[in-house]
């Protein structure tokens, strides 16, 4: 059965999209089944995993709403072992649509039930926000992995962030822990080592190192449809995000 | 009667807080009056105009919520000439709140409504989103200003930007214009350029220049409380944001 770990932060622009599709990547290069499921309505994952949004069946709208075309949501990317369930613009809808709707919050919990059997570990891409959509992620996870952008406004995001997760843990899910605090887009400037010292301090036993450098080539890798251990395996973008997911492979309890 | 301009993209951190601190205080240093209000629950604004979001009376939810409470909501900033309304976490409710009543999409314009006899400019920064807050920005606006950082997802969340914008000028807001899209955080790099082409090519009428370059001066400023041109005027970042505060100032009509 499946570990189920949301990537979230709700300050925009922080690496999430970058950090699903390459750690969901090294994990399938390295024989484990996964699963990513694209809550963002951007779906900036099929882009950087190269799947044609307009070609697929069924989306992740499409898997809360209506669970039993789950099976149809899955989808193959350009990495062997790595399946996927598209985000799209119908996701917008889905806010005002589920506020009315009874235990709202456990419609996704409800939809992965049936794939988990499949998969060792699934990643759910979210939007920037703590809306409905995000916290219906949380409550279908087992933990969650927070990238933190080593500048200034991001820092002041945490504490939102961390108030959402104790309501979520306590209201609905309290089997949700925090897997990791991962810093990303860091460069040797003056600001981005600072920052990163205040997050090291402020969360020490949930930091993953090593900090994710600024590399141009991660930025790069969406624009070929591929990630970056298929772009450039050697860069630093490359060689920092495969030895994150060493990490979180222990972690997770994959090896 | 002040022009009201949204600054919009739902790609996160493409730098649309950092656009609205640096123009609204070049303008204000102008000598014009300048309104800024936060839409995003974020609060980024607040911390980059040297605003402490714990002591404020009323914020932009109370604004939206409570109009006859717009006297109140104006709070002065670290540059003379320039009060905002400050955003925070409570707007984060809101978009759950508003759903269900009448009217949600006209409530900030309303609200503005007397506020928009003592300014020349009023600028509106909204959440990485296109849900019900944004709508609102974009409904009480007479214009809208596009960041779009030269990196490949942000290209791709354009089409979905455009066709919100004609949804809301089509049924809620017919005088809405575009009033510029400018490019953000542009490096030397091929990536950077190549992106920077397309979107001058398929914008070619309403592309503001300069691109506003990549400059670590910019992400240091929030951590001061202040905006680029107290903070380093002559940096690059300094430098890009007064050129187009030249240009903006010139097509709003303000000299
Ligand atoms: N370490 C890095 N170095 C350089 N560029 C990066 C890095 N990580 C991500 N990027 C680029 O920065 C931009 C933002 O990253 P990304 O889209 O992954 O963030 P996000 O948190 O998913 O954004 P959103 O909040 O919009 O969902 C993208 O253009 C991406 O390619
Ligand atoms: N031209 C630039 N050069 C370098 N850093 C920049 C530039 N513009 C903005 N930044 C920094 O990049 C980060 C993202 O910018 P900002 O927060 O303004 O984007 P945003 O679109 O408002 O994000 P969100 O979607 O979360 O609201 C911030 O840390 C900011 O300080
Ligand atoms: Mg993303
Ligand atoms: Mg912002």
């Amino acid at each position: 059965r499946a570990r189920v770990v949301t990537v979230i932060n709700q300050k925009g622009g922080v690496g999430k999209t970058t950090t699903v599709i390459n750690i969901a990547a090294q994990l399938a290069l390295r024989g484990h089944k996964v699963l990513v499921v694209d809550a963002d309505s951007q779906g900036n994952c099929a882009t950087g995993l190269g799947v044609d949004k307009s070609k697929v069946r069924a989306t992740t709208r499409d898997l809360i709403l209506n669970p039993e075309t789950a099976v149809n949501a899955r989808h193959a990317t350009a990495v062997d072992g790595l399946h996927m369930v598209v985000g799209d613009r119908s996701l917008i809808g889905l806010e005002q649509e589920m506020l009315r709707q009874l235990g709202r919050e456990h419609r996704l919990t409800e939809a992965l039930e049936p794939l988990l059997q499949h998969y060792d570990i699934v990643l759910i891409d979210t939007p920037p926000s703590l809306g409905i959509v995000s916290v219906n992620a949380l409550v279908a996870s087992d933990g969650i992995l927070i990238p933190v952008q080593t500048e200034y406004f991001a820092l002041e995001g945490l504490a939102m962030l961390a108030g959402t997760i104790r309501e979520v843990r306590g209201l609905l899910n309290p089997k949700l822990g925090v897997d990791g605090v991962m810093l990303t887009m860091h460069a040797p400037t003056l600001l981005n080592q600072q920052v990163a010292s205040e997050v090291r301090e402020a969360f020490p036993e949930l930091i993953v190192e090593p900090a994710i450098r600024r590399n141009i080539r991660l930025a790069e890798a969406p624009s070929h449809g591929i990630p970056i251990h298929l772009h450039d395996p050697t860069s630093a973008g490359g060689q920092d995000y495969q030895a994150i997911a060493t990490v979180l492979e222990r972690r997770w309890g994959l090896v």
